[in-house]
């Protein structure tokens, strides 16, 4: 199965 | 006062195309830079991230900073109503509820007026770092474009594998398999036909079609596509316009759950 992430998973946000 | 002209209308009507897929609304930050864009799309799997300097209009004024939220599909609306070949300027006081959109005729007998009501949106700001990507190809924007439009017939995500060799990309689905490879082209003269592949290591990345079928709407502002791709970080698709700036979309990635 292949999940579909998310940019907050990477980058802080603010 | 905030004014911003633009002699080819066009560039900003290829910029709304490029964005709309993705974004219904978004914040633009006018500043004595320029202007920027940054916005995820509802999802908050990809980043459309706009910049358009203040040395790449024709004229440009901005007395303090000004960020405005506006429609994009409103945007779009009247960015449709301009010619290619018409000016554009776009015109806000300090504070602003709206914004101007003035297009003129090439010998100023025609002049449009438009103003759009500014919307308040909570801004979501992406902290990203300067990056030291794995892989950054370069190779012409139509062929990517079509790689995409091809191999999103065969399954919903795409892979992306880069390595000495060449690019490959590749799909899987219910009907089969497709791949597609390209080789680094050798010097040539016609630099938009061109293949590039700068490699430290190898990178294989799956992306959704879905999203990178929405990116390549800016085909149009740019002969050459750049891909900047690392293992398990967002891919940086990006565009150059013209001598005025750049949109980069960021994707998050597929993995294997």
């Amino acid at each position: 199965e292949v999940a579909q992430l998310r940019l907050s998973s990477y980058y802080i946000m603010s | 006062m905030f004014e911003a002209r633009l002699v080819q209308s066009v560039i900003l009507k290829k910029v709304l195309e490029a964005i709309k897929d993705l974004l219904t609304e978004a914040t633009f930050e006018c500043s004595d830079c320029g202007i920027q864009l940054q916005a995820m799309d509802n999802a908050h799997v990809s980043l459309v991230s706009l910049n358009l300097r203040s040395d790449g209009f024709d004229k440009y004024r901005c007395d303090r900073n000004l960020s405005m939220g506006m429609s994009v599909p409103c945007m779009s609306k009247i960015l449709r109503c301009a010619s290619s070949e018409d000016t554009v300027t776009l015109r806000a006081w300090d504070n602003p509820d709206t914004i101007v959109f003035v297009f003129e005729s090439p010998n100023r007998d025609k002049i449009s007026e438009y103003e759009m009501k500014l919307i308040n949106l909570d801004q979501e700001h992406l902290g990203i770092p300067e990056t030291l990507y794995s892989c950054v190809v370069k190779m012409p924007s139509q062929e990517f474009a079509r790689i995409c439009r091809d191999l999103s017939q065969f399954g919903d995500a795409m892979t992306i594998a880069c390595s000495k060799e060449g690019i490959k990309f590749s799909a899987a689905g219910d009907y089969g398999t497709a791949n597609v490879k390209l080789a680094q082209t050798a010097e040539t003269e016609n630099q938009e036909e061109a293949v590039v592949v700068e490699m430290k290591e190898p990178v294989k990345l799956t992306f959704s079609c879905r999203y990178l079928n929405s990116f390549v709407k800016a085909t149009p502002l740019c002969a050459q596509v750049q891909l900047s791709m690392s293992a398990e970080v967002p891919l940086v698709c990006e565009y150059q316009i013209g001598e005025i700036g750049h949109i980069r979309y960021y994707l998050a990635p597929k993995i294997d759950d």
